[in-house]
């Protein structure tokens, strides 16, 4: 029942990537 | 104290935080999440449903006032009493500060790992692995912290992990848990850990 | 009215919505971003760090009184002033309501739209296509709904866009937005949007 509905939810599936590639950027940058 | 209605689909985890919410305020809130009142997919492209929640999502609620919110965290503020927002500056950043991890550190990965086991996402290994990993660092943290707090908005976030993967070994290690479901009635607590299955 | 030290590394739109806040409710903060007091990827390792801020996040904020609370959302609060917390319960819930929309409505397309221009995550066409898609929708939803009010929250998620892609032309169709810019000082607008350079 609640499938029909949760594949309408907008979820970052990738906010693992994104923010582990963010951290890593700013901590080269900030050596 | 609040009164208003809640539109929403069933079983919406986003809305059983301001249902629970509701509970210790005491806040009167209807909800509608079946016809004739709510068709999902329908009466959320609605003109009069977008011109009170323009971004048509849900949950939303409606104050007998005519005031509307949309956004699950506003709608549990909203419906809450002083005391449950935090009665203080510091217990009011406190709550914020947890409700916002809970959103950005848990919903992802618990999403990544089981939504593919529910056949609402591709299923992909590697991913599923690395969101496993995320939610125990996660729950490793929160146990450290639940020690004698109690964060509602907490445990709606982690509904899906507990009714289909996280199984009892799992959650032996995080002991401060059990103490939420006593909010959520008896939720079914995943025996054996669900596996993907193409 | 909050005093206290901002841990964060230099340029975090994050940090942004704090201090943008101490400005308006006068909160004296202190900001910790550079050697010797601060190493990103060090600092936040350390046992005394993790004891005050367990999830090693940054931005990280330690009030003078020894208060301590992470995630930019809950800073932000607590250095607000009572106004620009929402003096009603309408009020607030409607902060919270924004704030939360900005979070997972606003941050995940402009991450995935300059993310790879900037060299930070690999470059999927489709994927920045579908980002530019969703990032115009918000930006309409959201300028119809800027007309006289200010969203300082929403604007810090919207640096990375401005200043990387969105260029006047695009940015022509929304403009309720050009009064923010006026809080965050001179920020060099996007001439011309950027592409991802292989």
């Amino acid at each position: 029942m609640a499938t029909n509905f949760l594949v309408h939810e907008k979820i970052w599936f990738d906010k693992f990537k994104y923010g582990d590639a963010e951290r890593r950027f700013y901590e080269q940058m900030n050596g | 104290m609040a009164t208003g209605t809640l539109y929403t689909y069933p079983e919406n985890w986003r809305a059983f935080k301001a249902l629970i919410a509701a509970q210790y305020s005491g806040a009167q809130v209807h909800v509608l999440s079946a016809p004739p009142h709510f068709h999902f997919g329908q009466t959320n492209r609605t003109p009069e449903f977008l011109c009170k929640f323009p971004a048509g999502k849900f949950p939303a609620f409606e104050g007998d006032g005519g005031f509307c919110v949309f956004e699950s965290n506003a709608i549990t503020y909203y419906v809450n009493n002083e005391e449950l927002r935090g009665s203080t500056p510091e217990a009011a950043a406190l709550v914020a500060q947890w409700v916002s991890f809970a959103d950005s550190g848990r919903v992802p990965p618990a999403s990544a790992w089981v939504f593919p086991i529910m056949g609402i996402t591709h299923h992909n290994k590697q991913a599923t692995q690395n969101a496993k990993e995320e939610v125990r660092r996660i729950l490793g943290l929160l146990d450290a912290h639940l020690k004698m707090r109690t964060f509602l908005v907490v445990v709606c976030t982690l509904l899906w992990l507990y009714k289909q993967v996280i199984e009892p070994s799992f959650h032996q290690a995080f002991p401060n848990f059990s103490q939420f479901w006593a909010v959520l009635g008896e939720v079914k607590l995943c025996e054996k850990m669900a596996q993907f299955d193409a």
